[in-house]
């Protein structure tokens, strides 16, 4: 059996070959218009090699190895001495694959259908070739060479992203891509992590994925992202970089800042998902999220004297989340007991163990670099806070009402508050170091735009400073919000707000606190900071 | 990790959006050859 | 997905059953294999009909110029340079440089007629405009046959109705 399938497996890849051999050909004879195209396609057609079936798969499986085969013509290896770099100069011909990127696109134009109940055309050939790249990159390891994959998919996504589609189909184009950048992320197959990104980045999709069917494209991109930051996130955990991982980081930085000049909404809306991959040493890549803020806003510069952030319009809108803010505290069967603490408190234990709930199984805590679940701690912060701010609302919106039931509603609301109030300073008392500075910067993470998030969360912040009695916990306040603040910019305006609030307003006397004058190089860097905060 | 953005390459004061020309992660030229351009087919 | 930020399995990620030192040695590989610019560079679009062969001496790639937007909108601007633009249309076709040359000509007015493939441009204001059509005198860019030789010209056309559907 394994000969004969051997064989027609070899006479197969015999038969595809002179095909991709007439199909070169034709190519090679620009004069050869539209008919001769239609009518190769139509022979494949007829051939049945575009039924859908797995057929199909093989033959575009066959295919791409064949063009991928012929695109290197020679691999010259430098004479000794020449830095690997220029070693690996390959003599690279890229004809096999422009025409096969061609033969593909003329499908998808000439909309071969594969009939009922088989899918499209285009999302097919790319799970194939997602397939045929991982494997690809499996067998050769190191020698695996990403260049004409990089080369067949740049061809496709200029060409297929500008056709002549309408609306729906480009759509349908772009979220294939989409979904085939995912199987093919960095931690599937590392070897071409730099040719993906710079696919993804690509001005022939990001932006058109963003920009189509009325932010219907976000959720795609946003996944390839957290993809990205996945992958990175062990390596720049511990912030030592190698060449290879610190020039993936610096491409991460210039994608992410197209996206703050070109798509800020993009990256306000999914902040939660991107903090929750983003290792806390990565600040300034944080704080490049962070500082997203909808193009249609004015920020008031946060050195103005005398701000009062409270009569801004915007402080009292809460910012949209796309994110799953709830997503993690339901993995755990946490939501429940959050929303049974917050409304009935007396008497409930949920306080009690709540730290221990937020640390990881141990076997985790040394693959995740922390012994807390930092999504888990994130979640209930945001979460929490979102109930807080609704109730605050609530109570707001009633104020109009009867003194008898503002009197009743506000006791019972006022008790939500200080409840949710009481979970943060419960757990600023009673974490550790660790637990708590991931507390905190939790908190932080929502010092952004002028919103009741920002808001809320910087009188958060700003009361755990004033209420707590021990040092240390002062001192980790101080020391998240400042180490977001001596990176180079971006800085949130939510946290420039807050930490000019917490070194002017002599209520926090923050400049009688002793740990600003642990050593004399901190002594300079509260004086230069408060300078340059005017 | 922090580096002084402005050295990536990027006008961020730009009044046009920097999509437009982004050639690539890992270099600050803008992007070569033709821009993203689209020729409907009645022309052609 | 929303689990620890390492990943489930011990110093493996579960998306792919890699570990870290595995992923970092393929990362360094792809680091000297990095997508180079003309790998992107796109297969120019705009392929001769009829190369003709010219002396070594002329230039034998476009001027990178003719590329730059501002290039065209200087021609755009000088009246008597029209006729480059409408080369540039006819003979240039599914190019950069076409894409620019329909735009200068929308800028001066000119209207792309789908059915005749010809541009337009009102010579008076139109006796009759509808919702569908405008009706009127208009100049358009055309090629004729003629026995004083073949040639592009501008003619005036009287009395054409420009059915909206045909405008692109």
């Amino acid at each position: 059996e394994n000969d004969t399938a051997l064989a027609d497996s070899v006479s197969f890849q015999d038969q595809v070959a002179v095909l991709f051999s007439d199909w070169c050909h034709i190519c090679d004879h620009p004069t050869m218009g539209d008919s001769a195209y239609s009518h190769y396609i139509v022979q494949l057609q007829q051939n049945g090699l575009l039924k859908g079936d797995d057929l199909t798969d093989r033959f575009f499986h066959a295919l791409t190895e064949l063009a991928v085969t012929h695109t290197i013509v020679s691999e010259q290896v430098a004479p000794g001495g020449i830095s690997q770099q220029a070693a690996q100069q390959l003599q690279i011909s890229y004809f096999s694959i422009d025409s096969y990127s061609k033969l593909v696109t003329l499908m998808v134009k000439y909309c071969v259908d594969f009939g009922p109940n088989k899918g499209s055309l285009l999302p097919k050939f790319l799970s194939v070739t997602a397939r045929t790249i991982q494997k690809d990159a499996e067998e050769k390891k190191i020698n695996f060479n990403p260049r004409p994959y990089f080369r067949l998919f740049i061809n496709l996504l200029s060409e297929l992203s500008t056709a002549d589609l309408h609306e729906g189909a480009n759509f349908q184009v772009l979220t294939s891509f989409a979904n085939a950048f995912h199987l093919l992320q960095p931690l599937r197959v590392p070897a071409w992590s730099f040719a993906w990104l710079e696919l993804v980045s690509h001005r022939s999709f990001m932006p058109k994925l963003l920009m189509c069917n009325s932010q219907k494209g976000w959720p795609f991109f946003q996944r390839l992202l957290v993809d990205l930051f996945k992958f990175m996130e062990p390596y720049l955990r511990n912030a030592e970089l190698g060449q290879p991982i610190h020039l993936l980081y610096k491409g991460t930085l210039r994608v992410l800042l197209v996206l703050l000049h070109d798509f800020p909404e993009f990256l306000c809306d999914y902040h939660f998902s991107f903090c929750d991959v983003i290792p806390p040493s990565c600040i300034q890549m944080r704080n490049v999220i962070l500082s997203a803020f909808p193009r249609n806003m004015r920020l008031p510069d946060p050195s103005t004297p005398n701000l009062k952030i409270d009569l801004l319009a915007e402080i009292s809108i809460a910012p949209r989340i796309m994110s799953d803010v709830e997503g993690a505290l339901k993995a755990r069967q946490m939501k429940t007991q959050v929303d049974e603490y917050l409304k009935r408190p007396e008497g409930s234990s949920f306080l009690t163990d709540l730290k221990q709930k937020l640390l990881l199984p141990p076997s985790e805590a040394n693959v995740a670099g922390t012994r807390y679940n930092v999504p888990l701690v994130n979640s209930l912060v945001v979460y929490v806070g979102i109930q807080a701010v609704q109730q605050l609302q609530h109570n707001k919106a009633n104020a109009s009402a009867s003194a008898q039931q503002v009197n009743q509603s506000s006791q019972l609301d006022n008790v939500q508050i200080e409840t949710a109030t009481e979970v943060f300073r419960n757990l600023a008392v009673n974490m550790d170091t660790e637990g708590r500075y991931l507390l905190l910067n939790a908190i932080a993470n929502q010092l952004r735009y002028p919103n009741n998030h920002t808001h809320y969360f910087s009188f958060i912040i700003l009361y755990l400073f004033a209420e707590t009695t021990q040092d240390i916990i002062q001192e980790q306040i101080t020391r998240v919000l400042l180490e977001r603040l001596i990176v180079n910019r971006p800085h949130p305006w939510g946290l420039l707000i807050t930490f000019i609030e917490l070194i002017k307003n002599p209520r926090y006397t923050f400049w009688a606190r002793s740990f600003i004058r642990c050593a004399p190089e901190i002594e300079r860097l509260f004086e230069s900071v408060a300078r340059s905060c005017g | 990790l922090g580096m002084d953005l402005t050295s990536l390459g990027l006008d961020l004061n730009s009044q046009d959006n920097l999509y437009k020309t982004f050639g690539s992660p890992w270099s600050n030229e803008p992007a070569k050859g033709d821009p993203d351009f689209h020729n409907p087919a009645c022309y052609l | 997905d929303f689990g620890a930020i390492g990943d489930n399995l011990s110093g493996t990620s579960a998306a792919s059953g890699h570990d870290q030192l595995y992923n970092l040695q393929m990362l360094e590989a792809a680091y000297h294999r990095l997508p180079q610019p003309k790998d992107s560079e796109r297969a120019k679009n705009y392929i001769p009909r009829h190369p003709s062969v010219t002396p070594a001496s002329y230039p034998q790639i476009q001027a990178p110029i003719v590329t730059n937007p501002a290039f065209w909108e200087r021609i755009g601007s000088d009246a008597l340079a029209t006729d480059m633009l409408f080369f540039a249309f006819y003979y240039q076709q599914n190019s950069y440089q076409q894409y620019l040359a329909a735009r200068e000509l929308k800028k001066q007015s000119w209207r792309f007629h789908r059915k005749y493939n010809t541009w337009f441009q009102r010579h008076v204001e139109p006796q009759v405009t509808t919702d569908d059509y405008e009706r009127g005198s208009y100049v358009y860019f055309d090629f004729h046959l003629s026995d004083d030789g073949n040639g592009w010209c501008q003619r005036i056309k009287n009395d054409f109705t420009f059915e909206y559907n045909f405008l692109e």
